[in-house]
């Protein structure tokens, strides 16, 4: 049994590299093996994880970019992090040019999906942390994944993307996986004392219905501090509140899935 | 005297948007003919000045996208907003396409230039609102500026995206625009109480000099709320925190221009 869940949105800032670390490093403390793929030129998932960036580092170690470049093999890309359990295959700004190189390229929308056929076994779970964008990155993770999890701030321009992420959704799912489907949406940042929280709470309560995860991440600082210390939240201050979001967003995701 | 400002972060969710809704209101305030245009495919500054999402109004309004494929003239897609002095080109979700359909195409890099030029003379300020990416999209709004104002949030990954930002306005200087400098960084959603905050503030000092604005914009609820009502925060609560940093913030942009 293996899941591929992409952690995507196009509105930016919203925690999707956040609920990626976290989340991954959440699910192998309970024992799971996961693999956390960066497919974002930003790399701040690499970044968060302590591989800090350096030029000649970069050069000779591969990256997701050389796998959907079909010039390296996702067991070569794969690289060990702090935590057991814990597996990743990092980033690089050079996908930056992904969206020009790629777009004349034969099964330019597939190259994720097939470099990751032959490792997807060895992982019950494999998220993908996407760019904020629409674009060539986060439709190969879009067309390689089971199942979207949806990082969204209570906030007004959260509600303004919806509609954007739900028509390419379903576009990717009738031309390239029909099998595409929300696993959940999940509150970030959120505090249930401002009016305009709950106001978009109960928002996306009337459209998502049982796929919002009972589960909602509070904003904490020690979140925002973690990725300077190289960690998940979970190493860095595992008694935070937001440690004990993430540990109970892992739960109520095995639970949905039937781990334990 | 006219100066185009980009509102650039490849970094998501950091206020590129809250930026440049609020500080175009606010220098319209002070009675400077001032033109907002949306070049983010979520169209966020064209929603948050109160122009619903509505596929029929869409259809016969003409946008920004309209000038970059040359079939609208700028004249033709300014509209007037609430605030006096202030207009919109508005953006559109079939910009998304852009990044594909203009790669082919002569002048991809040009084309928001060509399309300002006949109008530029009109307004003492035009800002930009791009979308969180280095893309074909923010590519033409770098070439059109003279100058980028650039929002970042106090925290860790905000340090991680600036050596990108900068080689991009380097590379974009060096081939397209050679006049383009940074107008100025601006830190947004700042609590000068936490430790993290003052941590990349002083690094930011050190890497941008005066260039970073003495005006903080703090983290204020007003500011979040504002979008759902259409209106700048200027207009909705005049005496918050956020209104009152963005009319600071317009001052001390109008008084580095020679404005007063
Ligand atoms: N629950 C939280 N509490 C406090 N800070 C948070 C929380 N979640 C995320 N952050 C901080 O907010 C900022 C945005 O989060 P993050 O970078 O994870 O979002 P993203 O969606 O991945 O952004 P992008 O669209 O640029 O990829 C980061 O500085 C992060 O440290
Ligand atoms: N100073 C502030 N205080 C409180 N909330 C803010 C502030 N600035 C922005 N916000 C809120 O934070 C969220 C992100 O801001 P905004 O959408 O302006 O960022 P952006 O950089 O334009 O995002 P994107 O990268 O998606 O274009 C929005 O919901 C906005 O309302
Ligand atoms: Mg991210
Ligand atoms: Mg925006």
């Amino acid at each position: 049994k293996s899941k591929v869940i992409a952690v995507v949105n196009q509105k930016g800032g919203v925690g999707k590299t956040t609920t990626a670390i976290n989340l991954s490093a959440a699910l192998a403390l309970e024992g799971i093996q996961t693999l956390l793929i960066d497919i974002d030129p930003q790399a701040n998932s690499t970044g968060g994880l302590g591989f800090r960036r350096d030029p000649e580092l970069e050069a000779s170690r591969p990256t997701v970019y050389d796998l959907m470049l079909g010039e390296k093999s996702a067991v070569e890309a794969i690289i060990q992090t702090e935590v057991a359990y814990l597996s990743l295959i990092p980033g690089t700004r050079n996908m930056i040019g992904a969206n020009i190189e790629l777009v004349g390229v034969e099964g330019r929308e597939t190259r994720l999906r097939e470099a990751l056929a032959p490792i997807r076994a060895d992982y019950p779970f494999i998220l993908l942390d996407c760019p904020p964008a629409l674009d060539l990155l986060t439709l190969n993770a879009l067309v390689a994944a089971d199942t979207l999890l949806v990082p969204m701030q209570a906030e007004y321009f959260a509600l303004e993307g919806i509609s954007e992420l739900i028509s390419t959704l379903e576009r990717v799912a009738g031309s390239f996986n029909p099998g595409l489907s929300v696993e959940g949406v999940l509150l970030t940042m959120f505090d249930d004392r401002t009016n305009l929280s709950q106001a978009v709470r109960d928002n996306l309560k009337g459209y998502f219905e049982d796929k919002l995860f009972k589960t909602t991440i509070p904003r904490n600082i020690r979140l925002a501090e973690a990725p300077s210390h190289g960690k998940p939240v979970l190493l860095y201050d595992p008694k935070s509140r937001g440690a004990e979001a993430y540990r109970d967003l892992a739960l109520e995701l095995m639970a949905r899935n039937g781990y334990k």
